[in-house]
């Protein structure tokens, strides 16, 4: 049996906000410790990696591990049942091929319960080595988000690099070149309006920029976000939920023929 | 000129 409760049921929208335009079917992961999910988009550039700890639900039981398929373009109907401030349970019995999901108002007085069927998907797990990178910059989320959405407007392909002076994004199209820096700046009072850099080693690497829009749509997630870059690997976009979890986003960089 | 590096490259099956 697998049940699970949240006090916050739109943190669910929330995060398939920023996987469904990735990923139009994952197999969530199901443990003792937690929900988890890996996927790849269908042509093998990006990679989003899900993970919800046990204890960020109210109550949590996962009587043996187990991975259950959905079809996230029918997860996001379903979710359209629950209003922004229900409660959301998800119940799974091992012996069913469905999924039950609860949306309860915080007044108790409006109670919907939808079932949703499974489905097999075959998905292959990459490994991914604990890295260390050689440049982690930190921002806010919704800063991150305004300038990627800004330069796909002129551009398809984005630079960035990272120098001991900032961040910065850089792309050109037909209508010109573009490059926006971020510094490090941690003069504002709140944490989450940050901007910090913690660099080993100069790095640049180039991307398809459409994906970092879509990484993204997770703003609402976090007010925060980080991305890590080394040389010659993926970048990890990552937006963490306080000590509920995560999702990260890698995404394989262009290489130079 | 660049192409598109896939994930596979990097990063291993486990």
């Amino acid at each position: 049996m697998f049940e699970a409760k949240l006090i916050q049921g739109n943190l669910i929208k929330k995060i398939m906000e920023g996987l469904k335009d990735l990923v139009t079917e994952a197999n969530f992961d199901l443990s003792p410790g937690g929900v988890s999910l890996q996927a790849m988009d269908s042509s093998h550039v990006a990679l989003v990696a899900l993970m919800l700890r046990g204890d960020a639900f109210e109550n949590y039981r996962c009587d043996r591990p187990r991975s259950i398929g959905m079809n996230l373009v029918n997860l996001s109907k379903v979710l359209k049942c629950a209003g922004n401030d229900d409660t959301m349970t998800l119940k799974a019995d091992d012996t069913q091929n469905n999924i039950t999901l609860v949306f309860e108002s915080q007044a108790e007085d409006k109670y919907a319960e939808v079932q949703m069927e499974l489905m097999d998907i075959d998905s292959e797990h990459l490994g991914i080595p604990d890295n260390t990178y050689d440049a982690i910059v930190k921002m806010p989320s919704a800063q991150f988000s305004q300038i990627v959405k800004d330069l796909s407007s002129i551009g398809d392909t984005v630079t960035v690099s990272v120098t001991k002076d900032g961040i910065t994004f850089s792309t050109s199209g037909d209508v010109g070149t573009a490059h926006i820096t971020c510094k490090q700046n941690t003069s504002m009072e709140k944490e989450a309006d940050h901007t910090t850099v913690n660099l080993e080693h100069p790095v640049t690497l180039t991307f398809a920029l459409r994906y970092f829009v879509t990484f993204a749509k997770s703003t609402s997630l976090s007010h925060q976000m980080s991305i890590s870059l080394s040389k010659e690997l993926p970048v990890m976009v990552e937006y963490a939920m306080g000590d509920m979890g995560h999702i990260r986003f890698y995404l394989a960089p262009k290489i130079d023929d | 000129r660049s192409t598109q590096g896939r994930l596979e490259s990097f990063f291993g099956p486990v």
